[in-house]
């Protein structure tokens, strides 16, 4: 019943030790990397760099200037809590280690221990040979016989001892049965006595202290821990795993449970929608929803919003996640249309300009929007179209009167990537035709292209182009290969107001009933590699001399299909609609048909 | 809830959108009934009205022959306004389902060729809506979305009809024509 | 029925959204 508890505190430090080594060594091992790597990783991940990243730098007007670097700042405090956190548990290690050493009860129960090597100051890996001719020296010299007569008793009764030992030490290392006993009890004499108690230091448990540990331990266990517990619990209950908050997720289902199809999809009906998300409620609480959906109006027609600036900013930068939520959620209930609405939304945020046919256009920086819309002769919707004039012509069309801000936009409209299909099939890994009940994917060949190239048919790029590598981990898993090309590069959005890489949504729909049969699946690995040639439309004239396909990188996409391949043999056909979230324009929408033969 | 005795009408002071609407559907309901003056009605569609309808719509055909094409697409929309108001919520939806879809698709023809492209996409993609996925819809909805130049739309309307109908020859076309638009409409 | 009806009405507001759109 009586622990003896930690008399001369011998044990308690290693324990604390030991704790704290186990959380303070990843902790600093991270830290460090972080700060040595941590800024090349920015610098050199796998975001290919790209000019519009920069560009979007530059038009980046001050006050997202200012939100972002409130923004981060956040995030370099953090850091140095950590920081502070490493600094006082190394320091509590130091006081550790140094009461460990100071405290002499430890010492002498580290004697306790038997080493035999050290006995016979040998090193553990020595022969029989070493450790005999090792015994024999200190014998001689430590043996009783052998001792100067004029020792005083206490004197030889140490060394006696230390012979004794000696002699333990070589027989545990070479007669069997000591040997027996030392491999398992660490002694040669056979389990010595252990003492066990409880690791806790003597003043924590004498009866003065006891009443702070109870105190303490009520607490813990009765406040500290449950407080944790419940925000821990009440968090992640209230996030989708999509990371929308559930009350949010719970409201899109209602709308889209409750939508009439007497009722007009609109980007106006969608901003409405996420204007009643409770994330938005959960960040400004005395704002109704009404007035969330005139800030995101604001942003959509670039117009200040006065001191509710930050507000309308922190929102904006929130819908980016809501509308994914909202996507999802449209896709579970097979609504197309507002699918399509909700990442049309989503550009029109992003690039703060309102669905129009002209947004291909106004997306541009510097664009003068009354006069292109009055003024363009020939109606012009598209960079392609555009790229018809020359570079005079269209600063006159698009209203740019200086030459730099001109260049400007027609690199950042020559740096839009368009996606154009080459190949698109389904494909069973391993299997040349889809047999009943396969597991298909929809395999995609494209290439990003610059509005200002020329146009050529997909045939000129040769099929072994195309080709997957047939070995056996790209038939294992065939998603592998996508995620070797490079992730996007950051967007040109400098009225959004994070960063942002963006992606492709990828849609794919039943021609049967038009809905919707798979959630979205976000692509956000492609190579941009293309967009830096020139072969503009304008100069290349004819295809076959200029033209050269190995100039062209082909990107791959590769879409998990949801459910196995239909039983009946026949053709089904389906339609794949793959969405830029950053841009008007790169989007592809086509039919593919998937042949199901024996 | 409250039941307003003299205008004998339901209402929910401020309530949701959804509420709102089933409370007209009731009202709309209970009016017919107290209107409906024969004890014994049937869900069959009152044979007056359906003559009344008729009437209306062959007037319609005959301006149509008589190549006075806005007579024709006014008679039809007051056969269809006729439809919309005379036909009790009872009377069988299957019927009056068919009589709308069939008086529609008249009414896209005329509004094509009267160049009412919007009116007739709308029609268009209410028969689509309630169910009728033929061919000659796909074909006469590609060409209004040409003709409002929304060639996006167009070409996504055309695989579509040509994924349910493979092999129709004026689907084949228009899609051939359509990408051709597409081409110039991409410079 | 009614249903119908109101899809029917939504012709004319599906016409203004679509034209002021395009």
């Amino acid at each position: 019943q009586s622990y003896d508890y930690d008399e001369g505190s011998e044990t308690w430090p290693f324990f604390m030790l030991a704790v704290l080594c186990v959380i303070l060594v990843p902790l600093t091992i991270m830290q460090l990397w972080e700060a040595l790597a941590g800024g090349e990783k920015d610098r050199s991940s796998q975001h290919q760099q790209h000019v519009l990243g920069d560009l979007s730098e530059r038009y980046t007007g001050n006050d997202v200037r200012t939100f972002r670097a409130k923004y981060a700042a956040k995030k370099s405090k953090w850091l140095a809590k950590r920081n502070l956190v490493i600094i006082a548990g190394w320091t509590i290690v130091a006081y550790l280690v140094q009461h460990i050493g100071s405290n002499d009860a430890i010492k002498d129960a580290a004697t306790l221990l038997f080493d035999p090597y050290a006995l016979l100051d040998i090193s553990a890996s020595s022969t029989d040979r070493e450790i005999r001719s090792a015994y024999r020296k200190l014998s001689i010299k430590f043996h009783p016989d052998k001792l100067a007569k004029d020792l005083k008793p206490e004197e030889r009764s140490v060394l006696e001892e230390q012979y004794v030992m000696i002699t333990k030490a070589y027989k545990a290392l070479t007669d069997e049965i000591t040997r027996e006993n030392y491999l398992k009890y660490g002694h040669p004499d056979g389990p010595q006595a252990t003492s066990h108690g409880i690791a806790l230091p003597k003043f924590l448990v004498d009866s003065s202290a006891s009443l702070v540990m109870i105190v303490g331990y009520i607490a813990l266990l009765g406040f500290i821990l449950p407080f944790f517990v419940s925000r821990w619990w009440s968090k992640t209950q209230s996030m989708t795993k999509k990371g929308i908050h559930v009350k949010s997720a719970s409201y899109f289902s209602d709308r889209l449970f409750n939508f009439k199809p007497s009722q007009v999809v609109t980007t106006q009906l969608m901003i409405r929608w996420i204007s009643h998300s409770e994330e938005f409620k959960l960040m400004f609480p005395a704002l109704a929803p009404n007035i969330f959906e005139t800030l995101l109006h604001d942003h959509i027609n670039r117009k200040h919003s006065g001191n509710l600036q930050t507000t309308k900013f922190r929102i904006v930068a929130k819908s980016h996640i809501l509308l994914f939520g909202l996507l999802d959620i449209a896709t579970t209930f097979r609504n197309l249309e507002i699918s399509n609405a909700a990442i049309d939304t989503l550009k029109a945020l992003v690039q703060a300009i309102p669905l129009s046919p002209y947004s291909q256009i106004l997306q541009l920086p510097n664009v003068d929007a009354k006069r292109f819309v009055e003024g363009s002769v020939d109606d012009i919707r598209t960079l392609g179209k555009l790229f018809t004039y020359d570079d005079a012509k269209i600063g006159k069309i698009l209203g740019i009167e200086d030459a730099t801000q001109l260049q400007e936009t027609l690199t950042v409209a020559s740096n839009i990537p368009y996606l154009k299909l080459i190949r698109a099939e389904f494909k069973v890994p391993g299997e040349s035709v889809i047999t009943p009940l396969s597991t298909p994917h929809i395999s995609l060949k494209v290439l990003v292209r610059s509005a200002k190239h020329k146009f050529f048919s997909p045939n000129m790029i040769p099929d072994e182009m195309c080709q997957d590598e047939q070995d056996f981990d790209s038939l294992r898993d065939p998603f592998a290969s996508v995620s070797e090309q490079p992730k996007l590069p950051q967007s040109f959005a400098p009225y959004f107001p994070a960063k942002r890489s963006g992606c492709w949504c990828a849609l794919v729909v039943l021609q049967k009933d038009g809905k919707v049969i798979q959630t979205p699946m976000l692509i956000d690995r492609l190579s941009f590699a293309n967009l830096s040639q020139d072969f503009d439309k304008r100069t290349v004239k004819d295809l076959d001399k200029d033209f050269n396909p190995e100039n062209w990188a082909v990107g791959t996409i590769k879409i998990p299909f949801s459910q196995p391949a239909p039983e009946e043999k026949g053709d089904y056909f389906f339609r794949v609609i793959i969405k830029s979230t950053e841009y008007f324009g790169p989007d592809l929408d086509f039919t593919v048909s998937m042949a199901v033969r024996e | 809830l409250n039941y307003n005795s003299n205008s004998k009408l339901l209402e929910v002071p401020g309530c949701s959108e959804d509420v709102e609407m089933n409370i007209q559907q009731i009202n709309k309901l209970t009016q017919d009934l107290v209107a409906e003056n024969n004890p014994n009605f049937t869900p069959q569609p009152h044979d007056d009205s359906t003559s009344m309808i008729k009437k209306l719509f062959e007037s319609g055909l005959k301006n149509l022959q008589q190549q006075k094409m806005a007579e024709a697409l006014k008679s039809i929309n007051l056969a269809i306004e006729m439809a919309q108001r005379k036909r009790a919520p009872w009377e069988a939806f299957a019927v009056q389902l068919q009589e709308l879809q069939f008086m529609l698709k008249n009414r896209v023809d005329l509004s094509l060729i009267q160049g009412k492209f919007m009116d007739g996409l709308q029609d268009l993609d209410f028969l689509q809506n309630t169910g009728l996925n033929s061919s000659d819809v796909f074909i006469r909805k590609t060409d209004a979305l040409m003709k409002l130049k929304q060639y996006e739309l167009a070409r996504s309307e055309v695989e579509r009809g040509l994924s349910l109908d493979p092999t129709n020859i004026k689907l084949k076309s228009l899609h051939i024509e359509n990408s051709r638009r597409l081409a110039e409409y991409n410079g | 029925n009614q249903a119908l009806k109101r899809r029917f009405q939504a012709i004319l507001l599906r016409k203004e959204v679509y034209s002021e759109q395009w």
